[in-house]
């Protein structure tokens, strides 16, 4: 008897492609789950890693630590992080993101929402591979499991082709 | 197979886009 399975759905694979490379990062913060992420704290300690001098010490001092469940700190923490990214995009990549790439951060407090949350981590990853660093994380991401590698090759390669210059 | 090529493989395919990662141009700086 042919045994089926469903396939998973491309952009929860995203999610939880991106949260295994977030980990490598080590952050104080924990990010082994997505409700975990959802508080923005991981993520802005992430982006301080990726480039310190943009990201730097006084960006991440305004991100509140202990959001605990007020929702409020979190959209509030989220934002600072969406803003800090399209800030870096615009300003040190040269680049606007693609409407269609930017995640709706209500949808991820409120409900823990794994494909905006992806859609959150995909531009983070777009920071890492095309910052001053990014031999470090490119090289990084080619110690991580091949089906992992895929998605983030996908991830990359969807920010390339919807890249505004 | 010779006429498989290097970059065919899956590996080679993950590898390929990563290294012509590698050597792109880094963004505008300031």
């Amino acid at each position: 008897m042919e045994e089926t399975q469903p396939l998973p759905q491309p952009e929860l694979a995203l999610c939880d492609s991106l949260m295994i490379w977030l980990q490598t990062f080590n952050t104080a913060a924990p990010c082994q789950d997505v409700k975990q992420l959802t508080n923005g704290v991981a993520m802005a300690q992430v982006l301080h890693q990726i480039d310190i001098a943009w990201f730097n010490e006084s960006w991440l001092s305004r991100i509140k630590e202990d959001a605990g469940d007020n929702w409020r700190i979190k959209v509030n923490n989220l934002k600072k992080v969406l803003q800090g990214i399209m800030s870096y995009y615009h300003e040190f990549l040269g680049q606007q993101i693609s409407e269609e790439l930017i995640p709706n951060l209500n949808q991820i407090t409120e409900s823990s929402d794994s494909v905006e949350l992806g859609r959150l981590l995909q531009l983070i990853l777009g920071c890492a591979v095309n910052c001053e660093k990014k031999q470090e994380h490119i090289q990084k991401i080619m110690t991580l499991e091949e089906s992992v590698q895929h998605v983030v090759m996908t991830a990359i390669q969807e920010l390339m082709s919807k890249e505004i210059l | 197979d010779p006429n498989m090529k290097a970059g065919a493989t899956s590996e080679g395919v993950l590898a390929n886009f990563f290294n012509s990662l590698l050597s792109k141009k880094t963004g505008t700086p300031g």
